[in-house]
């Protein structure tokens, strides 16, 4: 029971949190149940918390099919050593998100809490110099993205000015709404 | 390009071709992609004179059709058709490109007719299938009611048997029966197949099919006793010409009820199927694409906000030092960096699910349908989370690009828009964690009980005895 810093720790801590969850739900409904409450009040009333166990449950097998799947995967040892920091990181960023579970259901401790932020905070690091690199091998194409914040060659402040000429409003340079209420408005505010 | 983007693209240590064809499926997948891209995006009809924001609403959708006829059509035409083609121009990347807002032809291809497929006779799919998929006709699915969605045993539009004309009798009892929602309804299709409570010989069998004509196939004038419009706009996906839908008494033949499963007689005595969860089969595909979906849609969004901020530089991080650029700010990687991650759990998951989904398919086909409560439970809560996990990452990198992304020609909030309405479209998230949890706490008795569990739940018994150490 003691805890690890190693994706083997974190993917059963995430299972434990799970069933953790379901447990506490399942003996809260039973607990209203027994104190005499009918079946649909009692799952009414455990309601917050059997939803959080479905999303404890879903959030465990997603981690773990990530893991899992990087781990199986036959690609370079570059490529492999970018998704497993993917891996890594998107398990602790819900881990960390949702610190309080586990430290309720699996063995985490609150002195483990800091090698695991600080764990999270080196893989952001190790990250950022591959951040373009990655999201440039989902290969959209610039029709596709259809943002001139997010076009291949960066020309953001080009794209953008060029996107504001086609507002309609800029078609002239006056707008009639000027004579017919600014004027007006400005006059009689003289 | 942008002297940053160039720097940044020459310390990449990864081959970026290398993870491409990973995502893809391969290198001849990749191919096959550009290739689609290639085909769609040169051609000059697809191209906006004005942007779509600066027309009006009605405009949008006449220019979203003329573009759906000529994608559709030019998808007839294409050499190598195939599902992906479909499925990237009806729900994927490629399509939201092309229609920003909404596809109003995207229901005839994504429910009608897989639902003719999936819920018609054979009879029934040789007649209605080759008539939409000629176009012919133009369908929609319309289920969901004004005063109910996800809880479809509460919906009150009735299909009541009249054995003297072998005719079914379709009425909208009260306003919140009239349907609401369905994509193409309000201007687009011409029928639907409408899930009404099925009424025969004075007694009330449930939900179930229906073919019924809405308009005419020449004038497209609504029939008489059809209530029929566009329910307004939305958040986004303004262009998918979401309509209403009541009945006034209206009739249609006995053979319009899809009898794949139930049936109903000439005299009105009804036949139900050895087991109605055949059904479930569509609702969970649909689920599986949707989580695909998400993926792709995230994708778009974290390659925007990350090349943007390698472009932007902001503040002094040091006194005197030049602006650095956005991404090396530790909180702008926190933002961007776990929605990169969530791209490839949300696509794993999906392929994972996928996988199953086949499996318990060609069980399902044995007769087999031990596994399909353990498939709805998990594709269930998993379209609940990759819908909110894709809803809050694409507002999360929005606020990462700062005011720029809040420009709607960042295509942002359209992807915010269209992300959003998959947390409620095709079961509503909160209502789909709460069946996933019936199942959770259906396996929790089980496991109590020693009994072995289905693959995907059995961590309830490894951990069923286990206490937190303090």
């Amino acid at each position: 029971a003691i805890w690890e810093n190693s994706m083997d720790c974190v993917v059963k801590a995430f299972y434990q949190v799970a069933a953790g969850k379901v447990k506490s739900a399942a003996e809260h409904m039973e607990r209203r149940a027994k104190g005499g409450m009918s079946s649909e009040d009692a799952w009414n009333e455990s309601s917050i918390e059997l939803v959080a166990a479905s999303t404890a449950h879903c959030r465990a097998f997603m981690v773990e099919k990530f893991v899992e799947t990087v781990s199986k995967s036959s690609v370079s040892r570059p490529l492999q050593t970018v998704l497993t920091q993917l891996a890594e990181l998107y398990a602790l960023y819900w881990l960390l998100i949702n610190k309080g579970d586990f430290l309720m259901f699996s063995n985490l401790s609150p002195a483990d809490v800091d090698g695991l932020q600080l764990w999270l905070e080196q893989l952001l690091a190790k990250l950022r110099p591959n951040a373009v690199g990655i999201v440039d091998s989902f290969d959209i194409h610039d029709e596709i993205l259809g943002s001139p914040l997010g076009a291949w060659d960066g020309r953001v402040y080009e794209r953008m000015f060029e996107e504001s000429q086609k507002s309609p409003l800029n078609s002239e340079p006056v707008n009639k709404s000027f004579h017919e209420y600014l004027k007006p408005f400005l006059r009689s505010n003289l | 390009v942008n002297p940053d983007l160039v720097r940044e693209r020459q310390k990449c240590t990864f081959n970026t071709l290398e993870l491409t064809h990973l995502l893809d499926g391969g290198e001849a997948k990749t191919l096959e992609r550009k290739e689609r891209e290639d085909y769609f995006l040169s051609d000059p009809a697809f191209k906006d004179e004005v942007p779509m924001e600066y027309l009006s609403h009605k405009e949008q959708y006449e220019h979203s059709v003329r573009k759906a006829c000529h994608m559709f059509k030019k998808l007839q035409e294409m050499p190598h058709g195939s599902m992906d083609n479909f499925r990237q121009l009806l729900g994927g990347m490629l399509g939201s490109a092309i229609i920003k807002d909404g596809n109003p032809l995207a229901l005839h291809y994504v429910m009608f007719l897989p639902t003719l497929a999936g819920q018609g006779t054979v009879e029934q799919q040789a007649f209605w299938i080759s008539r939409a998929w000629n176009l012919e006709i133009i369908g929609t699915y319309a289920q969901t009611e004004l005063g109910h969605g996800t809880f479809i045993r509460g919906l009150e539009t009735t299909a009541t048997y009249d054995p003297a004309t072998q005719e079914f009798v379709l009425n909208s009892p009260t306003l919140t029966s009239y349907k609401w929602w369905p994509g193409g309804l309000g201007h687009t299709a011409n029928y639907a197949v409408v899930v009404a409570q099925l009424y025969t010989q004075g007694k009330c069998h449930g939900i179930h099919p229906f073919i019924v004509q809405l308009r005419d196939e020449e004038t497209h004038m609504p029939l008489p006793g059809i209530i029929i419009g566009e329910i307004g706009a939305k958040l986004g996906m303004n262009t998918t010409n979401n309509g209403y839908l009541g009945f006034k008494q209206v009739r249609i033949p006995l053979e319009n009820m899809l009898m794949k499963n139930n049936k109903v007689l000439e005299d009105g005595t009804y036949v139900k199927s050895p087991s109605d969860k055949l059904t479930y089969g569509t609702m969970m595909f649909v689920r599986v694409v949707i989580c695909q979906d998400m993926s792709s849609y995230l994708s778009k969004a974290v390659t925007i906000a990350t090349r943007y901020s390698a472009v932007r530089h902001q503040s002094e991080m040091k006194p005197g030092a030049p602006e650095p650029q956005v991404l090396d700010y530790r909180t702008q990687q926190y933002k961007l960096l776990p929605s990169i991650a969530s791209v490839f759990a949300m696509k794993f998951s999906a392929q994972w699910i996928w996988e199953m989904y086949n499996v318990v398919n060609s069980e399902l086909d044995q007769g087999d349908l031990e596994r399909l409560p353990e498939l709805h439970a998990a594709s269930c809560c998993l379209k609940a989370l990759c819908t909110s996990d894709a809803a809050s990452a694409v507002e999360t990198v929005r606020l990462a690009c700062g005011g720029h992304g809040y420009m709607k020609s960042s295509n942002l909030p359209s992807t915010y828009g269209l992300v959003t309405a998959a947390c409620t479209y095709e079961g509503e998230n909160t209502v789909l964690l709460l069946q996933t949890a019936r199942y959770l706490m259906k396996t929790w008795q089980q496991a109590r009980s020693g009994q072995t569990l289905t693959p995907s739940v059995a961590y309830l018994n490894l951990y069923s005895d286990w206490r937190q150490p303090r």
